[in-house]
C-alpha cells in the first residue's frame, strides 16, 4: 500500500546509534506521507516535521548501543518515535469531561449534517445520568424528517426524558424546555440541533437565536473523524459564530486516521472533550491524546 | 498561482497545497502535480490540472443504463450519516417526475426512527413503501419489497440500508446477504448499487469504496453534501484506484437537491 507508515520510518534507525539530519530526514519523509494520508493539513505537517527535526537533530542525543545491560539506553528509533509522538500529543491537548453541573445548565450540540449530534446527545445524557445528574434532552431539530422521533426513541432507551413539541421555532422550543427544566430543578439540559452548513446564513442565524434564548454553559461541536481537509474551515465557521468550548470527535470506531481532528484543534484552539466509538449509547469516552496520536501516525 | 513563467519550487508547493486541500490524496496529487510540471508555465497550469483531472474521471464514466424488464432494483449503501435515506427521497422524486412507479424498501431496521424517516420521504414524493418491523431482518424487508414490486407494476425499487462502517465485518456481510436475497427473485438484481459518499470525507473514502465493493458490486457513487465547502476531490482517487464513477451529486437537503454528475463542471469547481 502507499502508506508504509510510521513503523517504516522508525525501522530506518535499526542498527544506527546516532540521529543525524540524513536519517531523520529520510524517516520524516515516511512520516510526512503517513500524515498527509491521515488528512492532516499540509501546514501543520510542515510545522510538525520542523519541530521533530529540531528535537532529534538539534540536541545532543545520548544514544549508546547497549554496552551495560543495567544502563537505561535509548535507541535512535525509540528517541525518534517518542519525539514524533510527544509533538503530536502536545499539538492535541488532553480531553476534559464536562464539570459537575451547578444550577440548571445548558449543553448545546452543533455541527454539520450527519456528524452524530442526535446520537451523541443521547450518549452524553446517559453519561451524565450515570454521574447522578437529572438530565433533559431537547429535540430542537425542527427540520429533519423524524428527528424528534429519533431522539424520543433514544431517550426512551436510556430512561432520560425528551422535551419535544411541534413547531418550527427552534429557539422557542429550547426556551420552553429550559423554563420547564428550571421549574423541575434539573441539572442539565442537552439541546439537539439540526445539522447545518457553517455557510448557511439562515441556519446559522437560527443557531444564534437558540444561543440567545438559552445562554448555553457549554457549546460542543460534533466533528466526523473521517472528514477531510475542509474540517478546519467548517470548525472555524462555527467557532466564529459560537463560543465553542469543546469538540466531540465521532465515529472513531472506523478506520479513518482522524487527522482532521488535529487540524481543527490547532486552528481553533478548542479542546477535544470526547470521542464516540459506535452507535450504542454507551460508546462515548473522554478524549485521550495518546490514542489519537498513535492512530494518526499510523 | 502568482504570475511567473516558470514553475519554481514555491509555485509547485502552492499547487500541492491546493490539491491536498481539495482532498485529492497523495497518489492522485502526485499525478496531477506531474501534469502541472509538464505545463511549463503558470498560465498553463490551471488548464493542465483540469485536463488531467477530467482524463482521470473519463476513465470511469459509465454508458447509459440499459432498460430492464420488470422492476429495476437499486441498493443504496454507505457509512453512517452519509445521506443515503435523503438521497433515496431525491432519486425517487426524479423517477416519479419521469412517470415511473417507485417503491421504497425500508431495510434499515436498526437505527432509531429510520423507518419513520423514509416513510416521510415516501409521502413527500408519492412513492410506495414496504416496511419491516424495527429490529427485523433487513434482507427479509428487501425480499418483501421486491416481491411486492413484481406484483404491483413498480418500475424502480430503491432499497435503503442502515449506515455501517467498513470496519464492521458482520454488517458488511449483511450487505452481501441483502444482495443475494434479492437475486433469488430477480437474477440480475441489484441492477445498481449506489454508494452514498459524504462530500466532506477525506482519504478514508477510498477505503470505503474498496471495502463496500468487496461485498456488493458498487456501480456508482452519490457524492452528497457538495453544497458545503468541501470539494470532494477524493472521487479522483476513487476513479484511479477503485474504478467507480460518480453518478449523482447531492447539493442540499430538499427533494430537488440532486444533480447528475458532470465531470467538466466538477473539475472546474475543484480548482476554483
Ligand atoms: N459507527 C458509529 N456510528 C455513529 C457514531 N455516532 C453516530 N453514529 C451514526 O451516525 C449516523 C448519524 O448520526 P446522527 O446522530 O443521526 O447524526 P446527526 O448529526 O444528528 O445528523 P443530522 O441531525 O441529520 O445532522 C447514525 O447512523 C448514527 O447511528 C459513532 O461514534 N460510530
Ligand atoms: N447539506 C446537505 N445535507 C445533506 C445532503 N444529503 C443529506 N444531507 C443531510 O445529511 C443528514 C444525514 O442524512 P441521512 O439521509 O439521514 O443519512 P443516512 O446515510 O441515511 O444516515 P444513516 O441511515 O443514519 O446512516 C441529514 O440531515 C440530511 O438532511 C446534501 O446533499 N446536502
Ligand atoms: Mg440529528
Ligand atoms: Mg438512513
Amino acid at each position: 500500500t502507499l502508506t508504509r507508515g510510521f513503523k517504516n520510518a522508525r525501522d530506518r534507525f535499526r542498527g544506527t546509534t546516532r540521529l543525524n539530519e540524513e536519517n531523520v530526514g529520510e524517516a520524516l519523509r515516511e512520516v510526512r506521507m503517513s500524515l498527509l494520508e491521515a488528512d492532516v493539513d499540509l501546514g501543520i505537517v510542515r510545522d510538525f516535521l520542523e519541530r521533530v527535526t529540531e528535537r532529534c537533530v538539534g540536541s545532543e542525543v545520548q544514544l549508546k548501543a547497549g554496552k551495560k545491560k543495567d544502563q537505561q539506553n535509548v535507541s535512535a528509533g525509540d528517541y525518534f518515535t517518542k519525539s514524533c509522538y510527544d509533538e503530536l500529543v502536545a499539538l492535541m491537548g488532553q480531553g476534559e469531561d464536562l464539570p459537575p453541573a451547578k444550577g440548571t445548565r445548558v449543553v448545546l450540540l452543533a455541527g454539520l449534517q450527519g456528524t452524530g449530534k442526535t446520537t451523541t446527545a443521547a450518549k452524553l445524557a446517559r453519561h451524565l445520568k450515570h454521574r447522578g445528574e437529572k438530565v433533559l434532552l431537547v429535540a430542537a431539530d425542527v427540520h429533519r424528517p423524524a428527528a424528534r422521533e429519533q431522539l424520543r426513541v433514544l431517550g426512551e432507551s436510556i430512561g432520560v426524558e425528551v422535551f419535544s413539541r411541534e413547531g418550527d421555532d427552534a429557539a422557542a422550543i429550547c426556551a420552553e424546555a429550559l423554563t420547564s427544566a428550571r421549574e423541575q430543578n434539573l441539572d442539565t439540559v442537552i439541546l439537539d440541533t439540526a445539522g447545518r452548513l457553517q455557510i448557511d446564513d439562515n441556519l446559522m442565524t437560527e443557531l444564534d437565536a437558540i444561543v440567545t434564548a438559552t445562554e448555553p454553559d457549554h457549546t460542543l461541536l460534533t466533528c466526523d473523524s473521517m472528514m477531510g481537509r475542509e474540517a478546519v474551515n467548517v470548525a472555524k465557521g462555527f467557532a466564529d459564530r459560537l463560543l465553542l468550548d469543546g469538540l466531540i470527535l465521532t465515529k472513531l470506531d472506523g478506520d479513518s486516521r482522524g487527522g482532521a481532528a488535529l487540524a481543527i484543534r490547532s486552528a481553533t484552539g478548542v479542546p477535544i472533550r470526547y470521542v464516540t466509538l459506535g452507535e450504542d449509547t454507551e460508546r462515548i469516552e473522554v478524549f485521550r491524546a495518546e490514542g489519537l496520536a498513535s492512530r494518526i501516525l499510523g | 498561482f502568482s504570475r511567473r513563467n516558470t514553475l519554481d519550487a514555491s509555485t509547485l508547493s502552492e499547487i500541492e497545497e491546493i490539491l491536498f486541500a481539495a482532498d485529492l490524496g497523495v497518489k492522485t496529487a502526485d499525478d496531477l502535480l506531474e501534469a502541472a510540471k509538464q505545463a511549463g508555465s503558470t498560465d498553463a497550469v490551471h488548464a493542465a490540472l483540469e485536463a488531467r483531472a477530467l482524463e482521470i474521471l473519463s476513465g470511469v464514466s459509465t454508458p447509459p443504463e440499459a432498460d430492464v424488464s420488470g422492476p429495476k432494483i437499486v441498493l443504496i449503501v454507505g457509512v453512517n450519516g452519509s445521506g443515503k435515506t435523503t438521497s433515496i427521497g431525491k432519486l425517487a422524486a426524479r423517477h416519479i417526475a419521469a412517470g415511473k412507479n417507485v417503491l421504497l424498501a425500508a431495510a434499515d431496521t436498526f437505527r432509531a426512527a429510520a423507518i419513520d424517516q423514509l416513510g416521510i420521504w415516501a409521502e413527500r414524493v408519492n412513492a410506495e413503501i414496504v416496511k419491516g418491523s424495527p429490529g427485523g431482518d433487513p434482507a427479509a424487508v428487501a425480499f418483501d419489497a421486491v416481491k411486492a414490486a413484481q406484483s404491483r407494476d413498480v418500475d424502480v425499487v430503491l432499497i435503503d440500508t442502515a449506515g455501517r462502517l467498513q470496519t464492521q465485518g458482520n454488517l458488511m456481510d449483511e450487505l452481501g446477504k441483502i444482495a443475494r436475497t434479492v437475486k433469488k427473485l430477480v437474477p440480475d438484481a441489484p441492477h445498481e448499487v449506489l454508494l452514498v459518499l459524504d462530500g466532506n470525507t477525506g482519504q478514508n473514502a477510498i477505503r470505503q469504496a474498496q471495502e463496500f465493493s468487496r461485498q456488493v458490486d458498487v456501480t456508482g457513487i452519490v457524492l452528497s453534501k457538495l453544497d458545503g465547502t468541501a470539494k470532494g476531490g477524493v472521487v479522483l482517487g476513487i476513479a484511479q484506484e477503485v474504478g467507480i464513477p460518480v453518478r449523482f451529486v447531492g447539493v442540499g437537503e430538499g427533494v430537488e437537491d440532486l444533480i447528475d454528475f458532470e465531470p467538466g463542471a466538477f473539475v472546474r469547481a475543484l480548482f476554483d
